[in-house]
């Protein structure tokens, strides 16, 4: 199920509508300290479907939409959509021929939240389903390793890290 | 299961012992099971020694040194089972250029296995990118993506 | 006592003030108290705003912004009490090139009051040096310690 | 007390004496991956004073002797010296007068120490005590910033935190 591409708006620092074309092989993000780079990352874990605002450095969901700059007032929903190539089939009998599937998690000030796959509405659990089936989801802690996460895995008890080897099993 | 721990344990074993050598240009390192007689509940040790030095405690290991262990195993667990994706977010900050060479230069290899997603400040791991994008804040407080340098890949 | 910690807290506070910007390059920053009214035991927060930014709750900050603001507070509290030296083992691995520079200025302002010593990969930390050691390992597993290149002041 | 020179023998990776000239202003060490610099810190750390092996990165004491490499056999003693101008007088009696005073500590494999000021046997307290007028000890936290340590201010308890401006009081 390879990405094709992210799109992001009112979602932490990315107020406006902001596309990332992910090709094959190797792409590489760079800027300055606090552009925003690490919210991108935020952004592909929380449209996958975390539940808790704390793996995405937040108190609660709400901080995850855009909360104003000095010039711009704070935004009311946050859209992240990721589009994968729809090569393996392990998907809902509705979109098996699909050539692309396109997963939309949105959320509004008031808490209220949308989950779509290729614009229709979905629950919460058929995205992490779908990602469950595809090998990157909230059990797969070693296909995303956050800033400053990497040495997790030699400073863990030996029960912890056989818990990761177990999970990708 | 036992079974499926056991054969899952020897293949990531078998990729930390290669990868391992790779990164470091040497020395050796191995996965150890706490409790071989008990594969339901065994734990899973680090045996590290990178070239040259004797055999110690990892936790004596430099910062560099551990970061570049961790990412040694990452590489072997996911291996063993990759991803479509693998996203990973200034794993380089500690290591040093001749280091940091050897992880672009790994980084490259794993991305004929899935797409790699890399953030980062260093030069080397930058021009490993196929993909280059720049991320901003011309404007406080509001980010833009910028400046996409296309390599080998057409996009 | 009650009165030392609070005027102790005072004087952090308002060097704490003064750097962050410095750092930062604008914004601002304080201390807060979490229990004004029971000085024997409350804690202490920081309220952290970069510049351009709307206020937030500090875990949001970025990698980079966590550790310069970091750096800020460890600086006041410093100036508040000096130590004859003040040792800092790669505090500046996840700053930008720009936030570098203003790092080793501010290390610079503060080698007046104290000696540093600063253990660094990176170049702008490395030019802000007096004195320069480098480490090396020519005979693996043994460190040797050698060109010592003294700027302003003889050794 | 301004710190004047390290010296270092059989400490960690520092097989060979090794001497480090301490100036005015700033010192900048530099060096790849595992060369030896955090263990200048260690050593320094360690002849301050410092009690406990986990703070020094060792399971016990008796890892922080050299223990032999490729090309060299282990040792069986570290020692580490500092070398500080007296010009606080805040010193014990016996070295009131002296220009510089040296502190010396020394472990052997069978785990016996030795702790020395300016040559004279003296205990570890002495030592300890002798850094706890000058301003660095085990009590200035914030003095010392190991290694992947600088976030721990940041992301402290607030009772955590006013404990370290308290020590500082
Ligand atoms: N809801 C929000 N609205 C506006 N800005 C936000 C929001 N949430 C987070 N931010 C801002 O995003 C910034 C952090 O961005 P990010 O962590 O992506 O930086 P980075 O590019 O990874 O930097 P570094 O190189 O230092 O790791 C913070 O300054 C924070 O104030
Ligand atoms: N008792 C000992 N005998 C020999 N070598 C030792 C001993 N204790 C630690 N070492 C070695 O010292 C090395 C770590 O050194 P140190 O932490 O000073 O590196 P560093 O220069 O700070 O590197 P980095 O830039 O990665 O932080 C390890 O490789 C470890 O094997
Ligand atoms: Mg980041
Ligand atoms: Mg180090």
């Amino acid at each position: 199920m390879k990405l094709l591409r992210i799109e992001l708006v009112g979602f932490k620092s990315f107020r406006t509508k902001t596309g990332l074309e992910i090709g094959d092989g190797v792409t590489t993000i760079v800027g300055p300290n606090g552009c925003g780079k690490s919210n991108i990352v935020d952004a592909i874990k929380w449209c996958i479907g975390a539940q808790s605002a704390k793996d995405l450095r937040g108190k609660g969901m709400d901080e995850l939409i855009f909360a104003g700059s000095e010039t711009h007032r704070a935004m009311g929903m946050a859209e992240v959509s990721l589009t994968m190539q729809n090569d393996r089939g392990d998907v809902p009998a509705a979109f098996r021929d699909h050539a692309e599937i396109k997963v939309t998690r949105r959320l509004y000030r008031d808490g209220e939240s949308e989950y779509e796959l290729n614009g229709s509405k979905v629950r919460l659990r058929d995205v992490q389903e779908l990602f469950l089936g595809t090998g990157v989801g909230s059990r797969e802690a070693y296909s995303i390793i956050e800033q400053g996460r990497i040495g997790f895995i030699v400073s863990a008890r030996p029960e912890e890290r056989r818990l990761i080897i177990e999970e990708a099993a | 299961s036992r079974e499926l721990f056991d054969e899952t344990f020897k293949v990531v074993d078998a990729e930390f012992q290669r990868i391992f050598p790779q990164l470091f240009r040497g020395g050796r390192a191995r996965l150890e099971l706490t409790d071989p007689e008990n594969l339901l509940e065994t734990g899973v040790d680090i045996i590290a020694q990178p070239p040259g030095k004797r055999l110690q405690n990892m936790n004596l290991l430099s910062g560099g040194e551990k970061a570049l262990t961790a990412v040694s195993l990452i590489f072997a667990i996911f291996r063993m089972r990759p991803t479509p994706f693998c996203i990973l977010d200034e794993v380089d900050a500690p290591l040093d250029e001749a280091n940091e060479s050897r992880f672009a230069e790994a980084v490259r290899q794993m991305s004929q296995l899935s797409q790699m997603l890399v953030i980062t400040h260093k030069r080397r791991t930058m021009e490993a990118a196929d993909t280059l994008y720049g991320v901003t804040m011309e404007e406080p407080g509001v980010s833009k993506v910028v400046g996409v340098r296309l390599g080998n890949t057409p996009v």
